[in-house]
């Protein structure tokens, strides 16, 4: 699994 | 997916809720200007990559600039409250007694601590999540010392907790299907959907069974 920023997220 | 798309509707609903009874009934009362002064925050912070030009769709910048204005509309709003009904204002200010430096400095070290790179806007950006896992204890904390509720304070928090709570199945669905997981925001979720149990379970026993208990 990735671990790592999700910034399309609001 | 459609915990996402329903978990950002309700925070939608919570803020359409707070204007809508603010502006038509024209009362403030139970309102914790904290809280929303550190919601406005909260966007101010995180919404920052608005300007880098870092593109995510048009769904996502159009509810991040919503967000942005409406946060900051609603403090504006509040204040003007000062010159239209200074009594009600006076009234929630003697009430919003909650100490938010000891939030605002948790936050500013839970942001240094943990981040995804040390930069400005990666740090601000994990300050505004930690900062928007507790910004809802000045209202909760008003809600328990006066012991009663407007139906306004009790939906909007309910539509906030609920946006939350959604956006975890969000998460665990996105583990699943795309293997992907952003610890931070997980961890600040998880943090901020607790903060909201208690009063989930207050709402459960007075709107949903229709008793009326006492407030967290």
């Amino acid at each position: 699994h990735v671990i790592g920023p999700v910034k399309d997220e609001l | 997916n459609l915990f996402r798309i329903f978990g950002d509707l309700s925070h939608l609903a919570s803020i359409g809720i707070l204007l809508h009874t603010v502006r038509s009934t024209q009362s403030i009362d139970g309102i914790s200007f904290k809280t929303q002064a550190l919601y406005a925050l909260v966007f101010m912070t995180r919404y920052l990559d608005l300007f880098t030009w870092h593109w995510v769709s048009l769904y996502n910048f159009l509810m991040k600039v919503f967000f942005l204005a409406s946060s900051v509309y609603i403090v504006v709003l509040l204040q003007q409250f000062r010159t239209k009904n200074p009594i009600a204002y006076k009234e929630m200010v003697l009430q919003d007694t909650f100490k938010i430096h000891f939030l605002l400095l948790g936050s500013l070290v839970a942001g240094l601590c943990f981040h995804h790179r040390f930069t400005l806007l990666e740090i601000l950006w994990s300050f505004s999540v930690w900062l928007e896992s507790v910004a809802i204890l000045p209202q909760l904390f008003m809600l328990s010392k006066s012991g009663r509720a407007q139906s306004l304070t009790v939906h909007y928090i309910f539509a906030l907790g609920l946006y939350r709570f959604l956006y975890i199945f969000n998460w665990i669905w996105r583990y699943v299907s795309e293997a992907r997981v952003d610890k931070i925001a997980v961890v600040a979720g998880i943090v901020q959907t607790a903060m909201y149990s208690d009063f989930f379970y207050i709402y459960y026993k007075k709107v949903i069974r229709g008793n009326a208990g006492n407030l967290p």
